[in-house]
């Protein structure tokens, strides 16, 4: 069985463009494993 | 077939039954241990070869060396085989209530066999009745703990990450493997109201959804909200929001139920009563549209961030998906049943526009054998 998840989150306008405005980034890798509960992606500002 | 010609050549009486010749071998005790050592030893060497093709790949991985989509005669076989059937049979033999002596035994055995960790199950394994119920297992309190960051999205699933980023055109594709690539659209449904962004074109993108609201001027203003946040949301304007995607696999020895990645509410179900070709590597590589073609459960909402949509898609040995929030909706029902259309089963959680409320961490579903 598989899951996708699709959302939306946080980028910054361009990439010129106010450096801290809030920006999503995965914090995982193709074959990594992951648990329920663990981080997928954060954003920051 | 080299086991079954030693055993032939070790018990002649019973090969000459075997080939038309006389009877006196019947009631030969060697019979139905021979078969059954035959069939253990088949199963054996071909979970040998799997794991054997599992570790090329990881090394393949490892090295960097990314498969590429490769249809083969095999799966072109797969498409004439009753996989319905096949993984509704599945589902009714590992149903059947164990003895209570053997189910330690049948637990642990599928444990090695798939790497489980049988020290989180919530129950001692004597409790779970079938293999049924041992696979959709509860674990102890505490043993997925949610990272408490309030700024973090966290994974719904154990599982191996297959493919992750962002989604970017008005028609986003997500790869199925290198090469071959599927339209996010036909995985959600085609009356999702998925937020579709111009490639970096912030006016485009205006001008894209004021079209799309414009279209949508029937549809209930919830989903006009989610499809044009920017006419009915004007916090929402500032920051920009990106569309991300992220593809999880489960292996048969991983903790099969499905939780919260945020807080969100769920809006709309839709449940599309596909195909159950299995959902392997192997598949990925060699089946088109593998995930479209599936059936599967799709839920879809809104969170902080905007849009947030999981589709739970089933295979042939893990067919059937069960949801908390709707335990009536029935998966992987047989094919008679079926309505012979393509369009999805949808329903809309009431009150319509909140939905229903889920914390981050809190469960959503399970998948099922068979």
């Amino acid at each position: 069985s598989t899951v996708v998840l699709v959302f939306q989150a946080p980028v910054p306008k361009s990439p010129n463009e106010n450096p801290s405005s809030p920006e999503f980034s995965f914090c995982v890798k193709s074959g990594d494993r992951i648990r329920v509960g663990e981080a997928l992606g954060r954003w920051h500002e | 077939a080299s086991s079954v010609r030693r055993l032939q050549a070790k018990f002649p009486a019973r090969a000459s039954t075997s080939n038309g010749g006389n009877t006196d071998s019947q009631g030969n005790p060697f019979l139905v241990p021979g078969a059954t050592v035959a069939t253990i030893l088949m199963l054996g060497a071909l979970h040998a070869r799997r794991m054997y093709n599992d570790k090329k790949i990881e090394e393949a991985r490892e090295r960097g060396i990314e498969l590429e989509f490769q249809p083969d005669a095999k799966a072109a076989f797969l498409r004439l085989l009753p996989l319905r059937s096949i993984s509704r049979l599945w589902g009714t033999l590992t149903s059947v209530e164990l003895p209570v002596w053997l189910r330690p035994h049948v637990y642990k055995g599928w444990a090695r066999a798939f790497h489980a960790n049988l020290e989180e199950s919530a129950l001692p394994l004597e409790q779970y009745a079938s293999l049924q119920e041992f696979f959709v297992r509860t674990l102890k309190e505490g043993s997925r703990p949610i990272d408490p960051d309030p700024q973090c999205l966290v994974s719904p699933v154990d599982g191996t990450i297959l493919r992750f980023g962002e989604l970017k055109g008005v028609r986003p594709m997500i790869d199925q493997v290198k090469g071959f690539s599927y339209s996010v659209s036909s995985l959600l449904g085609a009356s999702s109201f998925l937020p579709l962004i111009a490639e970096g074109n912030v006016h485009e993108e205006s001008s894209e959804e004021e079209k799309a609201t414009t279209e949508k001027s029937k549809k209930t203003w919830w989903r006009i909200s989610l499809a044009s946040p920017k006419v009915q949301d004007p916090v929402s304007v500032s920051p920009m929001r990106g569309l991300f995607y992220c593809v999880i696999y489960l292996r048969l020895g991983d903790y099969h139920r499905v939780h919260s990645p945020v807080d969100w509410n769920v809006l709309i179900r839709r449940h599309f009563s596909g195909h159950l070709f299995p959902l392997n590597e192997r598949a990925t590589r060699t089946i088109r549209n593998l995930y479209v073609e599936n059936e599967r459960v799709v839920l879809e909402g809104r969170w902080q961030g905007g849009f947030m949509a999981i589709a739970a898609i089933g295979a042939t040995n893990v067919g059937s998906i069960k949801l908390l929030i709707e335990p009536e909706l029935r998966t992987n029902l047989p094919i008679r049943k079926l309505m012979h259309s393509e369009q999805p089963e949808e329903r809309v959680y009431e009150p319509e526009g909140i939905g229903m409320m889920l914390k981050k961490g809190n469960e959503v579903a399970a998948f099922n054998m068979g």
